[in-house]
């Protein structure tokens, strides 16, 4: 049986928050290293890859493989009961029917219960190699978020450009032309507002800000974010939940011309 | 015009 306890529920629910919009149906599959969730989006150009270790739950216990079949609408409404500050416990048999979950309020002696019904999701899964990145850059999450945004209200897509110069974000749309060029930066003050730049080659890629817009959906659980390009391969982003946790999105570049 | 790829190019299923 499965039974993980989160000190806050706001983990779980900033984490089906990011990816609700993304993918619909997905498995969460529970086994003695943690909570795994990895599902496409409908037109197979991102993908989701979440991961919550037994060490962000205490206690975790799982002692099979249990897959949770989960239609992530229901569960947020199941989740919008609970409180940010709340305990929550997930509790599933070894072929469970349904996720029970437990909030727990640590101000009073409130304890609310639901059973969330679960289906049978035939997914399938991709194997994502281990990829050495030209290009990795640290940013402020808001930051990310702001400049896809940005670019978002004037064009379709975005060029990402990687070189000793820094990185530049530019599009080219109907109202005209926009670019957003980042250096490395270190604020001893105020070290999240750092951006680090990782270069080992030139990177030049093409992506649909429509997802990376999405993605940013995720700034809620970090205040940075891991930006990580090759040419010629799908762009990973990734922001870390605690411990060694991680939500990462992968999205598919435009290639062509 | 740059074409929109998708995953399945990249990464193969297990």
């Amino acid at each position: 049986m499965l039974e993980a306890r989160l000190e806050q529920a706001s983990i779980l629910k900033k984490v089906v928050d990011a990816i609700k919009d993304l993918v619909q149906d997905c498995n969460f599959d529970c086994n003695d290293s943690g909570i795994a969730l990895q599902a496409m989006d409908n037109s197979h150009v991102a993908l989701v890859s979440m991961m919550l270790k037994t060490e962000t739950f205490s206690p975790f216990r799982c002692d099979r493989n249990i897959a949770l079949g989960v239609n992530l609408t229901s569960l947020t409404k199941v989740l919008r009961a609970a409180q940010n500050e709340d305990i929550l416990t997930l509790k599933a048999e070894d072929a469970p029917d349904v996720l029970n979950l437990v909030f727990e309020s640590s101000e009073n002696d409130r304890i609310s219960e639901y059973d969330l019904k679960l289906m049978d999701i035939d997914q399938e899964h991709l194997g994502i190699p281990d990829t050495e990145y030209a290009a990795t850059i640290s940013m402020p999450s808001a930051e990310f978020k702001r400049i896809t945004t940005d670019l978002m209200a004037m064009s379709e897509s975005v060029n990402i450009e990687a070189s000793k110069d820094g990185v530049k974000f530019s599009c080219q749309g109907d109202i005209g032309n926009g670019s957003i060029t980042l250096r490395q930066h270190t604020n001893v003050d105020k070290p999240a507002e750092n951006i680090e730049i990782e270069l080992s080659e030139p990177v030049s890629l093409t992506f649909s800000l429509k997802y990376l817009v999405n993605f940013c959906k995720a700034s809620a659980l970090s205040s940075t974010v891991k930006i990580c390009l090759s040419n010629e391969v799908p762009l990973l982003v990734e922001y870390n939940i605690s411990a060694s946790s991680y939500l990462r999105f992968y999205l598919a570049p435009k290639i062509g011309d | 015009p740059k074409q929109q790829q998708t995953l399945g190019k990249f990464f193969g299923k297990k």
